[in-house]
């Protein structure tokens, strides 16, 4: 792992009385490979080392018994600072219902996320309402029904004739006539290139007025994490991500990533296939493992 | 016309970045990269197309592996689709027993997913598209159970090739892996020789724990290929590159959208242009 690299670059350091810049820069090497091992994007990582060389090259490293400790110290500070050192809570403010929109690629997690969520606010006292907007995927209305009973929270009946800016408006309606509290809205997977579906997820959008765009993202996602969170933040608008599948042994680079492109924080972690594993996303442990 | 540029210490970082943006992975590229690295360092000039070149004949050559004939020849041919959660699986099996129609075989699908909300559904509304039967249970039965029965009706009824759907399932997780294992045997017992192909799902979107991803399931069961799937996107799906030549896994298929033709062979050379051009 990083630290026995860093440990084993220093070590050879040792007796030759203090660390010179060409001994940090070696040091540094070491995080850059980590962090690329680690799916981190390769940009994203030129400016964090950049970032971490200015304190790497200071007396707390240069002057230290223990520079690979103080290294890796300076590093971890600096990933948490990046990935978001406060949490960041769900936005449930404005009228009732509150509209919360999922949205992300093909495959990363939304409806399993989706049903995970209002799980989640039903067990803080909510009244959840959960809306299959996907009419594209076989068997997606049924996948999302299946769990709204599962989870014991009211669906939304889409039909698969139905477009899905008409399945939002009408689920709040609906939604607000059954006095719930907060509405999500379960979308169908689509490329960020994909113009006519990202126009979609912008009109229901436009439509509801969510409080919320979550990105639903896969921890194992690797380089082009910054293509598709740069594009859903462009072309939608974010105000918040969701990594799921994290407890893989995927080291979760792409969180890194998504957040240092987009500035929107990571609110949770989909760390099972179960119903119930939905954890509130805390930095440091998602810092180690991305440090390896 | 573009004039012939030498490779600088410019050029390379250049080169570093398109490929391990294309998550090819830094062990596979700096060892890509290492003799064009030694050369500028002994001040041998090197041209940049020769220099690209090189590269595209080096990763062709990683791609060069021994390809049986697809639908294996035995009958009924048995093929599992597996891999991790949300990769394209059985989107993917459907487009594989369209291809194979269209190839005049017939097909025959094993909703062997039997956990997931509306998997069989899912299978089944591809089936009614596609033109496919699928045999299944009711959800929550035993997987290898359904293995079973799907294997008896495809040789009770001479189908040509069996496409058995499986469950996502993270690598990492023992008694998922056990799971699989159990199907594969049950597979084995009901027609010799099954399955007689594994395919390896991977999301072109993945990173480097497709490396993992292979190893894990490798170890759990033989593998025998690979399909990558959503390279209709933008990601350039290089760690199929280091996943097929650390595995010896050829790539099959790769997917290219989410209808049932959205799928095309692997075109080695096409692949290895996309990704250098
Ligand atoms: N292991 C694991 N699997 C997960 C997690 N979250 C979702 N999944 C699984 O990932 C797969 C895809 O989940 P879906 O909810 O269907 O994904 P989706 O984003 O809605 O997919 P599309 O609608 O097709 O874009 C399913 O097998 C889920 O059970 C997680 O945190 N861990
Ligand atoms: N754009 C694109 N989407 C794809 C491709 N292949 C599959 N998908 C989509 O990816 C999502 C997941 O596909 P599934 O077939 O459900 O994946 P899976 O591996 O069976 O998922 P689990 O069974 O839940 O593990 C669906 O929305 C598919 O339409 C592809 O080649 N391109
Ligand atoms: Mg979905
Ligand atoms: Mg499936």
């Amino acid at each position: 792992n990083l630290s026995d690299r860093l440990e084993g670059v220093f070590q050879k350091l040792r007796g030759k009385g203090k660390l010179t810049k060409e001994d940090v820069e070696r040091g540094l090497r070491e995080v850059r490979l980590a962090l690329l091992e680690a799916d981190v994007n390769y940009r994203v990582v030129k400016n964090f080392v950049e970032r971490v060389r200015e304190r790497a090259l200071g007396a707390e490293v240069l002057e230290s018994l223990t520079p690979a400790q103080q290294l890796i110290k300076i590093v971890h500070e600096e990933l948490i600072r990046t990935l978001g050192e406060t949490p960041a809570p769900l936005d449930l403010g404005g009228p009732r219902p509150v509209p919360l929109l999922l949205v992300g690629l093909q495959g990363s997690g939304k409806t399993t996320t989706a049903a995970k969520l209002a799980l989640f606010l039903r067990k803080k006292g909510h009244r959840p309402y959960l809306v299959p907007a996907d009419v594209y995927r076989p068997a997606a209305i049924d996948q999302l029904k299946t769990l709204a009973e599962k989870v014991g929270v009211p669906v939304y009946d889409t039909q698969p004739s139905e477009n899905p800016v008409d399945i939002a408006r009408k689920a709040l309606v609906e939604a607000k006539a059954q006095g719930r509290d907060v509405v999500i809205i379960d979308t169908a997977g689509r490329l960020h290139v994909d113009e006519a579906m990202m126009a979609e997820a912008a009109a229901i959008k436009e439509a509801v007025s969510p409080r919320e765009v979550l990105l639903v993202a896969d921890a194992m996602t690797g380089q082009d994490a910054v293509n598709m969170a740069r594009s859903f933040q462009e072309k939608v608008g974010l105000t918040g991500v969701i990594l799921t599948k994290v407890e893989g042994d995927a080291r979760g680079g792409a969180a890194l990533s998504i957040r240092e492109v987009t500035g929107v924080p990571i609110k949770f972690l989909g760390t099972g296939e179960k119903i119930d594993a939905l954890e509130v996303f805390y930095p440091d442990r998602l810092a180690s493992r991305i440090l390896g | 016309f573009e004039v012939d540029r030498l490779v600088d210490q410019a050029f390379l970082e250049e080169l570093e970045e398109l490929l391990i943006t294309a998550d090819i992975g830094i062990e596979t590229v700096n060892r890509l990269l290492e003799p064009s690295r030694r050369k500028l360092l002994l001040g041998e000039p090197l041209k940049v197309s020769e220099l690209k070149r090189s590269l595209r004949e080096e990763i062709l050559r990683m791609l060069d592996l021994p390809t049986p004939p697809f639908p294996p020849e035995a009958s009924p041919a048995v093929v599992f689709f597996i891999g991790v959660n949300g990769v394209g699986k059985t989107t993917t099996l459907a487009k594989v027993a369209w291809h194979l129609k269209e190839r005049g075989f017939s097909v025959l699908a094993v909703a062997a997913d039997t956990f997931r909300a509306a998997a069989i559904e899912q299978l089944v509304t591809w089936g009614e598209r596609v033109g496919f039967e699928v045999i299944r249970q009711a959800q929550g039965a035993d997987p290898g159970a359904v293995v079973y029965q799907g294997l008896e009706a495809a040789k009770a009824r001479g189908v040509d090739v069996v496409l058995v759907d499986t469950a996502g399932r993270l690598h990492t997780k023992y008694n998922l892996m056990e799971e699989l294992k159990k199907m594969v045997r049950v597979a084995g017992k009901v027609v010799p020789e099954a399955p007689h192909e594994n395919i390896l799902v991977l999301d072109a979107t993945t990173g480097q724990n497709a490396v993992s991803q292979a190893k894990l399931f490798g170890q759990a069961v033989r593998l025998d290929s690979l399909i990558l799937t959503k390279m209709d996107g933008t990601a350039k799906g290089g760690i199929a590159i280091t996943v097929a030549h650390l595995f010896r896994l050829p790539i099959r298929f790769v997917g290219l959208g989410e209808k049932m033709e959205d799928l095309a062979p692997f075109e080695p050379r096409a692949f290895v242009q996309a990704l250098m051009p």
